[in-house]
């Protein structure tokens, strides 16, 4: 698993 | 999207509304804390910078704009309009919002994704909004009890934590490349927050009737 980056959430 | 994550989202949304209205109908800011309004504007100023350059998609962007102008919206009518500046009690609405900032700002230097600049300031904004409703819980505290719309105000940023919540479990289980420990650590401390008001709420709402939370 890899951490997240993108930030799709608010 | 998933169905939590947009029901959490329009909670959010439904405890702006509430807000306003009480604040702009109800003429009085009495039982709010704009320590913690300011502390929301500080969390959504900081975090949504990246309106300047990502661009994940409209539904997320256009959410952004709403909830720095609805936290504006909100301290500037608290802080300057009258006649709910005159509604606001400083004796009351004390808390050393200092001692949240700082802490919060230091774990944003150091705990972070990537040590980018943005990455610090996304964080600390992740932290200060984990604890950012102390001050309102903490008024609530005082007061002993509370007026039916701010303690709908309350339930319903509680719903949206609680949404969110559910939101990162689905999620964890759907996607492959779903991973946020940052995110999941401040949400869960956020989200058990508000426990005790939740139990309180549920108390004095149960059987369909309307009373006005009781806290002890």
């Amino acid at each position: 698993l890899r951490e997240m980056v993108e930030k799709d959430e608010l | 999207m998933n169905i939590f994550r947009f029901l959490g989202d329009m909670s959010h949304i439904l405890s702006f509304v509430i807000l306003l209205l009480k604040i702009t109908q109800g003429k009085s800011a009495a039982g709010i804390s704009l320590r913690t309004q300011e502390l929301y504007m500080i969390v959504f100023c900081s975090r949504y910078l990246d309106l300047f350059w990502n661009f994940s998609s409209l539904y997320n962007s256009f959410l952004k704009v709403v909830f720095i102008a609805c936290s504006s919206a909100i301290v500037y009518i608290i802080r300057f309009k009258s006649p709910q500046k005159d509604t606001w009690n400083p004796e009351l609405d004390n808390f050393p919002i200092q001692y949240l900032i700082g802490p919060c700002a230091v774990a944003g230097l150091l705990i972070n994704q990537d040590w980018t600049p943005f990455e610090m300031i996304w964080a600390f904004s992740i932290y200060l909004e984990a604890v950012a409703i102390l001050p309102q819980l903490f008024l609530l505290q005082k007061q002993g009890e509370v007026e039916n719309l701010t303690s709908h105000y309350v339930a319903a940023l509680g719903a949206y934590r609680g949404l969110y919540l559910m939101n990162w479990v689905y999620r964890y289980f759907t996607e492959d490349d779903y991973l946020q420990r940052i995110v999941w650590f401040a949400g869960t401390v956020q989200t058990g927050l508000y426990i005790d008001f939740f139990y309180h709420y549920y108390q004095s709402k149960r059987g369909g009737l309307s009373r006005p939370v009781k806290l002890p």
